[in-house]
C-alpha cells in the first residue's frame, strides 16, 4: 500500500533526509521500498509531535546542536550523574558519549533547516536525562530518572539495560519499580507515563525476558530490523517484545545505517546497535499522542498491537504465527513494524480501553525434577477469576512467575501454551549462561503473544534443556498471572479500514459476545425449566 | 554476586527540606544533596567529585551521618552494571 515519496509532497531540505530510509524507504542503500515507519502519512495528516515531550534517558544530549537546540526542553531536563540541570555529554573513561545525542536526533531533529536529518516527530520537544555516566548505576539514579517531571514529560526512551552478555539476569530494583508503577498510574495526569525500551543487543545468545525492564508490562519493548527487513544480528528475541522499528544492521553499505545528529554539531550515518529502535518508536508514539493526547499508557500498547505491520520483515528463525484471536505475531519482531500513519488515524477516534484487572490464575508449588531428554509438562486450568470482581476475559499481558534452578541455567528452555493454542517461547537457550547456583527466583517471564485471547481453560508450561550435555534441575514454583479487561476493548472503537486488524478483532469480539449472551440465556432457560 | 557499594547514599531526614539536606551533606563531606520526588523527605547524597574516595573514610562518614539526630535512615547505594545498546 506504499506509494512513491513524491505522492506525499514531502520535500525537506535537510541533507540527510534522503538517507533516512527508516522514515521513507524508497529502496535506497539496497533497502526494500516501503519498509519504513510510514511517517509521511502521519505528517501529511498534520501530526509532527507538537506539544509532546520525549525524554532520552542516556548519557546526555548535545543541546547546543543546531538541529536539536530549537526542540530542546531545558525545563524538563536534568543531569542525575552530576546532579545539575545541564545534561550535556561529558568525557567519560570510555569516551563513548554520543549515544544520547544520536537518540535525540531520531526523535526531534528540526525539519527543513538544512542541517543533518529530520526527527520522526520533528516538532516535538526533547528532554535530556543524563544518568548513565557514573562508574556504576544505582537504584536511586534510575528511579530519579524514570520519575523525573512526569506531568511534563510524556514519553521516556531508554536504549540501555542489564549487560547483554547472555548470562545476566537483572532488572529494576525497589525504588525504580515503585517509580515505574507511579509513572503508569500517576504520570501525565493519570493517563500514565509511556516507557519505551530497546530490547537488547545480546543477539542469539541472549533472551530479553531476562531483562526486567524490557519484559515489564509497564514498558513497551521494541526490537529492530535493518533496511531490508532482516534482523540486525545483535537483536535479542523474547516473548515480551511488542513491536519493532529500525536500526543499522549488517550491511556493508554505509548508508544503510541510521542517519541522525551527532556530538558537537555533527551528523552521523551510523547510529549503532538496537538503541535507535527505542527513540524511533518514541517518535511514533509522540505523533499518536498529538493526534489524541488522552491516550493512556495501555491505549498506546493496544494501538501498537493493532497497527503494527508484518510488512516485509523477515525472520529466518521464527515463523510468523496467528494467536487465538487472529493477531499475527513473531517471536523476534512482536506484532510487526510500527506504522505511524495507521497509528495516528486510529488514535484520533480511539476510545480509552476498559479498566484492567489482574487474576492469579493458579499456582504449582510442588517441586518437580527436570531431566535432560525429557520435558517437564505442567498445566493450570483456570476460569480466569470468572464470577469475581477481578475476572479477566480479554488478555493483555500474561506472566509466568517461575522459580527454577539448573546445573546449567543457560540450557533451560520454557514454553507456555494458552488455552486457545498459542505457544510462546518464554525462555530460549542462552549458551553463555553457565550459572548453576542462582537460577531464576520468582522471575516474571512475560508474553504479549496471547493479546486479546480468552484465558479460560488449560495453560501448559513446558520446561526442558536445550543443550547437548546432560543437565538436571528443579522447578519449585510456577504461578500464572493474567492481566487484561473484563469487557471487550475494541467493540466500541470506530472502524474506518475494513481490512485492518481492528476490524477483524472487533468482529471477533462481537461474535464472542453474542455467543456468550446466547449461552447465558440458554442457561437461564434451562435453570428455569 | 556480592554488591558493589558506591558512595551515593539514600538519606531520609526526620524533618526539613533541601537546604537542611544540603547543609548536612556539606557538613559530612558530601558533594551535594537532591530531594527525591517520591517518598517522604528522601534525599540523594552525592559523593564529592574526588577521583577515589578511600573506602574506610567513606564508611566512617556514613556511620557518623547515620548517628546524626536529624537523620532517620541512611541506605548505601549498591552499584550495578547498565550497558548502552
Amino acid at each position: 500500500g506504499y506509494r512513491d515519496i513524491n505522492d506525499f509532497g514531502v520535500d525537506l531540505n535537510d541533507p540527510l533526509f534522503s538517507k533516512q530510509w527508516y522514515l521513507i524507504n524508497t529502496g535506497q542503500a539496497d533497502g526494500t521500498p516501503g519498509l519504513d515507519l510510514n511517517v509521511a502519512e502521519a505528517w501529511k495528516m498534520g501530526y509532527t509531535g507538537k506539544g509532546v515531550t520525549i525524554a532520552i534517558m542516556d548519557d546526555g544530549i548535545d543541546y547546543l546542536h543546531p538541529d536539536i537546540a530549537f526542540n530542546y526542553n531545558a525545563e524538563a531536563s536534568y543531569d542525575f550523574s552530576s546532579n545539575d540541570p545541564y545534561p550535556y555529554p561529558r568525557y567519560t573513561d570510555d569516551w563513548f558519549n554520543s549515544h544520547g545525542t544520536r537518540c535525540a536526533g531520531e526523535v526531534s531533529a528540526v525539519a527543513n533547516n538544512n542541517i543533518c536529518g529530520v526527527g520522526v516527530a520533528y516538532n516535538s520537544k526533547v528532554a535530556g536525562i543524563r544518568m548513565l555516566d557514573q562508574p556504576f548505576m544505582t537504584d536511586i539514579i534510575e528511579a530519579s530518572s524514570i520519575s523525573h517531571m512526569p506531568q511534563v514529560i510524556d514519553i521516556y526512551s531508554a536504549s540501555w539495560g542489564p549487560t547483554d552478555d547472555g548470562k545476566t539476569v537483572d532488572g529494576p530494583r525497589e525504588l525504580t519499580l515503585q517509580a515505574m508503577a507511579d509513572g503508569v498510574n500517576k504520570g501525565r495526569g493519570g493517563k500514565g507515563s509511556i516507557y519505551v525500551w530497546a530490547s537488547g543487543d545480546g543477539g542469539g545468545y541472549d533472551d530479553c525476558n531476562c531483562d526486567g525492564y524490557a519484559s515489564s508490562m509497564w514498558t513497551i519493548s521494541i526490537n529492530s530490523a535493518i533496511n531490508d527487513g532482516r534482523t540486525a544480528l545483535y537483536d535479542e528475541s523474547c516473548s515480551s517484545t511488542l513491536a519493532s522499528t529500525f536500526s543499522n544492521g549488517r550491511k556493508r553499505n554505509p548508508e544503510a545505517g541510521v542517519a541522525t545528529t551527532d556530538l558537537y554539531g555533527n551528523c552521523t550515518l551510523r547510529h549503532s546497535g538496537t538503541s535507535a529502535a527505542a527513540p524511533e518508536a518514541a517518535g511514533v508514539f509522540a505523533l499518536a499522542l498529538e493526534a489524541n493526547p488522552n491516550l493512556t499508557w495501555r491505549d498506546m500498547q493496544h494501538l501498537t498491537v493493532l497497527t503494527s505491520k508484518r510488512n516485509k520483515l523477515h525472520d529466518e528463525l521464527h515463523q510468523w504465527r496467528r494467536n487465538g484471536v487472529g493477531l499475527e505475531f513473531n517471536h523476534l519482531f512482536g506484532y510487526g513494524v510500527l506504522d505511524a500513519g495507521a497509528m495516528v488515524s486510529l488514535a484520533r477516534d480511539w476510545k480509552t480501553v476498559p479498566e484492567r484487572f489482574h487474576c492469579v490464575a493458579g499456582s504449582v508449588q510442588e517441586t518437580h525434577k527436570i531431566q535432560s531428554g525429557a520435558k517437564l509438562a505442567l498445566s493450570i486450568t483456570t476460569n480466569a477469576c470468572q464470577g469475581r470482581e477481578n475476572f479477566v476475559r480479554y488478555l493483555e499481558h500474561v506472566q509466568a512467575v517461575v522459580t527454577v534452578n539448573a546445573s546449567r541455567r543457560g540450557d533451560l528452555v520454557l514454553n507456555l501454551t494458552s488455552p486457545m493454542g498459542t505457544k510462546s517461547i518464554l525462555l530460549s537457550r542462552r549458551p553463555r549462561d553457565s550459572d548453576s547456583t542462582v537460577g531464576f527466583d520468582k522471575w516474571p517471564f512475560m508474553s504479549t503473544h496471547t493479546w486479546g485471547e480468552d484465558p479460560r481453560g488449560t495453560w501448559k508450561l513446558e520446561v526442558g534443556f536445550g543443550g547437548e550435555s546432560p543437565q538436571s534441575g528443579y522447578l519449585k514454583e510456577w504461578t500464572l498471572m493474567l492481566h487484561g479487561t473484563q469487557s471487550a476493548p475494541y467493540i466500541e472503537q470506530v472502524v474506518r479500514d475494513y481490512q485492518s486488524k481492528l476490524a477483524m478483532s472487533k468482529k471477533e469480539e462481537l461474535e464472542e459476545e453474542l455467543d456468550e449472551a446466547v449461552e447465558r440465556s440458554l442457561e437461564r432457560m434451562m435453570s428455569k425449566s | 554476586e556480592e554488591g558493589i557499594y558506591t558512595n551515593h547514599l539514600l538519606v531520609q531526614l526526620h524533618e526539613g527540606g533541601n537546604e537542611d539536606a544540603q547543609q548536612l551533606a556539606l557538613e559530612y563531606g558530601f558533594g551535594s544533596a537532591r530531594q527525591l520526588p517520591f517518598g517522604e523527605r528522601l534525599f540523594h547524597f552525592y559523593p564529592r567529585d574526588t577521583p577515589k574516595t578511600r573506602r574506610k573514610r567513606s564508611l566512617l562518614r556514613r556511620q557518623h551521618l547515620d548517628k546524626d539526630q536529624r537523620v532517620k535512615k541512611v541506605i548505601a547505594q549498591e552499584g550495578f552494571e547498565r550497558q548502552k545498546r
